[in-house]
């Protein structure tokens, strides 16, 4: 594991603990998307099938269920606790997710290492990830004013993704046999998806103001 | 024979 891989990882954890923290401290999840969040606890199930086939090591196990875990913890908070849950602005995160799993499913159908249950299980979780971002972000567009903890929240996601691009190009030179093209072009999709909200986050960390955008 | 290397990344 190198160094961009592990910076990557612990700004993901890095990110959950934030909406965590948010969640816990404010009783509130004004701002954040249930649908993104939804989604990323399917990513995480989808994927980490492979938690009773591949031993790859304590450390990767031990992050595989604490994703699972923090993920449908969020999940089950944001729709069952009786004081979070009034919080959620529902009116405004109508994004269609559906979709989203749709798409996902039947591309990860067609595209696949393998035509296997825990491949296609693995792929679906791949192009999925790179769009369950979607919702939050409209959701975000949609609120207009976005609050400190919701804009780091989002800010740590982002920078993960951009630290597993940098991973990835150290590999590609470093190791002979690294291709992972499903998971690295997928990636650059969904990094993709946060330049926009980089842009808005750096404007208001640089003038000093609340974050802010445009409608 | 196309061997699929261990998925190591989270």
């Amino acid at each position: 594991m190198n160094i961009f891989r592990f910076a990557g990882d612990m700004m993901h954890l890095t990110s959950i603990l934030v909406l965590l923290l948010k969640i816990y401290a404010t009783k509130s999840c004004s701002g954040i998307s249930l649908k993104t969040q939804e989604l990323y606890a399917l990513v995480f199930l989808a994927r980490y099938l492979d938690l009773f086939t591949d031993f790859i090591s304590v450390y990767n196990t031990i992050m595989k269920l604490v994703f699972i875990v923090s993920s449908t913890a969020i999940v089950w908070c944001m729709k069952r606790d009786r004081v979070v849950r009034r919080s959620y602005d529902k009116q405004l995160d109508t994004f269609r997710h559906y979709f989203l799993l749709a798409a996902s499913f039947a591309l990860a159908l067609l595209v696949n290492e393998k035509f296997t249950f825990q491949e296609i299980f693995w792929a679906f979780s791949i192009y999925l990830e790179a769009v369950a971002i979607l919702p939050q972000l409209v959701l975000l567009q949609r609120s207009g004013n976005v609050d400190n903890l919701t804009g780091q929240y989002v800010f740590f996601l982002g920078a993960y993704r951009a630290f597993y691009i940098l991973n990835w190009i150290y590999r590609y030179f470093t190791e002979t046999h690294f291709s992972r093209w499903i998971a690295c072009i997928s990636g650059l999709v969904q990094t993709a998806l946060y330049a926009d909200f980089f842009y808005y986050y750096y404007i208001s960390w640089k003038n000093n103001t609340k974050l802010k955008l445009p409608a | 024979c196309f061997e699929v290397p261990p998925k190591d990344e989270l």
